[in-house]
């Protein structure tokens, strides 16, 4: 609002004349030279005298590259190849003014300058994004945008001293952005920012060169805003086509991740099940599948595999998440802990159920972010009260306690909707080898084996199946917990009526029994 | 024994605007600069054909196996990218020197008569781009220091 | 059942990593050399 009267022909002006000179050969290396004469006719035009005034500069600058982007893309006759080159012809040569500025303001010590620029510029952008994806609704396109961004961040990204000073600053404000501008927030904008936040040089810079991991916290949120966004539409099986194709973009990049940093999976595994939907199998199964690449694992049908001896299995793995401030409210926690102590008070279990419920919605009885946290600290806690009396996990150590009190309690007094979300949550730890792997398996071939009745060990098998019989990868905890139950005749797996109840599930058992053994 | 949910008004929105997306979704050239002289012309081949690339076809020795013309369309056609850059590097295997001054490419063509301070005598070819074909540099004397 | 995910395009038994050459979410094969920006030495931009 409020223009100064001029500014938007001065501005019009502007950009004309440094595309141009951008394009010239007289540019020089990296544009420096023509950068050198343009600043001066900045000046000259009085833009750089108010930060305001650059600020409306950039607005003006973005949304005329954006008005030509949508003029081109409106030619029908052209070709897609001719529209692109249209396009990034004005849009590259913007990109190269906005680093040139970023670089150039403020002396070279003074990083602030810069960052506090990048910022500013960036926000323009989202801004006039996010209005125009408001205005044009289903009109919206995201070239202009995507453009802007990868070009911006690949220029600000290049090997020169100058950047890679403000490096991890530049990393977080596109981070920043990129958060602002969340497919839930932008959907029209959504396949650009996969592809922004799955790009090569990005992924590079976040997780591979910035040292001490400092990205991954932010390549985790910005995962976190995909799986939440893509949360209630892979809830419903069937997928639109537009669905289906983001999903399997997502697990492209699971994959790569799964292939080149493990660890960054097995470091934030838990947030990730978190928003995953539960029926989500194979895509929580590939992030479940994350192992440290410094570890071997024992092949999980090796016969008279001695679990319980294998080096990594009492080692705590790490979470980055902090589950423990999930559980609420405070007076449920303090309840929580007093029960853990002293099995007080009584009516703790009696309460539990209730305090797990979060609406009548159907689908959504639960709040499973609560029981997920719940499950997990209450493991926790179990496998440090055993580690602190010198034991390791097994079925003789984990009961009775009051650890395992509320979860039987849990096993029993559920409804099947309830109990299977509390199993979710078990199976959720079975990893690779380490110490909640040990507990969980345990405590999950336990409640199959003191089950008061046939329906919680039919459930505890179709947790444990649904995620066996989908496409690979599978994680190792999950296959040698299930190879333990059908295998151990201490649970008695084969006389149960529900193994035998339908021919194919007969056969598909006695498939995966023949595999295992 | 979850079933599904309904979609809540925003998720509808949010489903609509993605569908509009998908009819113009972003191209993996988005994401590189202009290609002015080899632009991305995917034309679909027989399914019978190689649809990747050979393994290792981004390593130096997989380069250094092409023929040297290839390595200059590459070089000269494909600037600014990993393949020009491993073309360089290919080249450089094959002797041949790229002069910065010049901008040209140098192959000593005999071991030089004397070498001096500042520069080689000798004969040499070069390629030269513009007849796409390696032609000799008469009476130059090639000046050491500008050698990359 | 999910889907096969050897069947994305991506050489998930490479010793190499992916990211470097990964393509694109939608892309069915990795990037090939010359789909790659690099910051070559500025006089090898001789155009």
């Amino acid at each position: 609002f409020d223009d100064p009267p001029g500014l938007h022909e001065k501005t019009e002006y502007l950009l004309r004349e440094w595309v141009t000179m951008y394009h010239s050969p007289a540019a020089g290396r990296d544009s420096t030279k023509a950068f050198t004469a343009f600043v001066q006719q900045m000046h000259q035009q009085g833009i750089l005298k108010t930060d305001d005034l650059i600020t409306r500069f950039f607005r003006l600058c973005t949304e005329m590259c954006v008005d030509l982007c949508y003029r081109a893309l409106s030619e029908q006759t052209h070709s897609p190849t001719l529209i692109r080159a249209k396009c990034f012809h004005t849009l590259d040569a913007f990109v190269r003014l906005i680093a040139l500025l970023v670089k150039h303001s403020g002396d070279s010590a003074n990083t602030v300058t810069k960052i506090n620029l990048l910022h500013k510029v960036l926000g323009i952008v989202a801004g006039v994004l996010i209005q125009d994806h408001e205005v044009r609704c289903t009109e919206f396109q995201q070239l202009p945008y995507h453009r802007l961004f990868i070009m911006l961040f690949i220029e600000l990204n290049a090997p020169e001293p100058i950047l890679e000073s403000i490096n991890l600053q530049v990393l977080l404000a596109f981070c920043q952005v990129f958060h602002i501008l969340r497919p839930a927030k932008a959907p029209g904008f959504a396949y650009a920012w996969l592809e922004l936040v799955s790009h090569r040089v990005f992924i590079g810079r976040l997780l591979a060169l910035t040292p001490q991991q400092r990205g991954w916290g932010m390549y985790a949120q910005l995962l976190m805003d995909l799986f939440r966004f893509l949360s209630p539409f892979l809830r419903n099986a069937e997928l639109s086509k537009p669905t289906q194709l983001i999903y399997k973009g997502t697990l492209r990049v699971l994959l790569v991740l799964l292939h080149d940093f493990p660890e960054f999976l097995c470091d934030y595994h838990y947030a990730f099940c978190d928003v995953v939907p539960s029926n989500c199998i194979q895509m929580r199964n590939l992030i479940l599948s994350a192992f440290p690449r410094t570890m071997r694992l024992p092949d999980p049908f090796t016969p008279n595999l001695k679990v319980d001896s294998l080096p990594d299995i009492a080692q705590q793995p790490r979470i980055l998440t902090n589950f423990v401030s999930m559980i609420q409210p405070s007076s449920f926690k303090k309840d929580l802990d007093s029960y853990l102590k002293t099995r007080a008070p009584i009516n703790f279990l009696s309460e539990l159920r209730s305090n797990l419920q979060q609406s009548v919605e159907p689908g959504c009885h639960y709040n499973i972010p609560l029981i997920n946290a719940l499950v997990l600290y209450v493991g926790t806690q179990a496998i440090h009260f055993i580690h602190g009396k010198g034991q390791s996990s097994s079925m003789g150590t984990i009961a009775p306690s009051s650890h395992m009190d509320i979860f039987q309690n849990l096993a029993v007094n559920l409804d099947t909707e309830g109990r299977y979300l509390f199993l979710t949550a078990i199976a959720n730890q079975l990893r690779y080898p380490n110490s909640h792997t040990h507990y969980f398996s345990c405590t999950i071939l336990y409640l199959f084996a003191q089950a008061n009745n046939e329906q919680i060990q039919e459930q505890i098998t179709r947790v444990l199946l649904e995620r066996l019989i989908v496409n690979r990868p599978h994680p190792w905890g999950l296959l040698i917990t299930f190879i333990e139950m059908i295998k151990n005749p201490n649970f008695k797996f084969w006389n149960h009526e529900f193994v035998h109840c339908a021919p194919e599930v007969d056969k598909m058992l006695e498939s995966v029994a023949r595999s295992c053994l | 024994p979850l079933g599904p949910v309904p979609l809540v008004k925003d998720h509808v929105y949010q489903l609509t605007m993605l569908d509009a997306a998908y009819q113009h979704l972003p191209h993996p050239s988005d994401s590189e600069r202009l290609r002015h002289y080899l632009p991305r012309n995917p034309c679909p081949t027989p399914s019978y054909y190689y649809q990747l690339p050979p393994p290792h076809a981004d390593s130096v020795d997989f380069f250094t196996r092409l023929s040297t013309e290839t390595l200059f369309f590459i070089f000269y056609y494909m600037e600014g990218t990993k393949a020009q850059y491993l073309a360089a590097k290919a080249l450089k295997k094959q002797s041949w020197r790229f002069h910065t001054k010049y901008m040209m490419w140098f192959q000593r063509h005999e071991e030089p008569k004397t070498i001096t301070e500042d520069f080689e005598q000798g004969t040499y070819i070069f390629f030269d781009y513009e007849k796409w074909g390696q032609r000799k540099k008469e009476g130059f004397t090639f000046e050491y220091r500008y050698l990359e | 059942p999910g889907i096969d995910l050897t069947t994305l395009g991506l050489n998930l038994n490479s010793p190499e990593i992916l990211y470097s050459t990964f393509q694109s979410p939608w892309a069915e094969a990795p990037c090939r050399p010359q789909d790659i920006d690099f910051h070559v030495p500025s006089e090898y931009i001789t155009n």
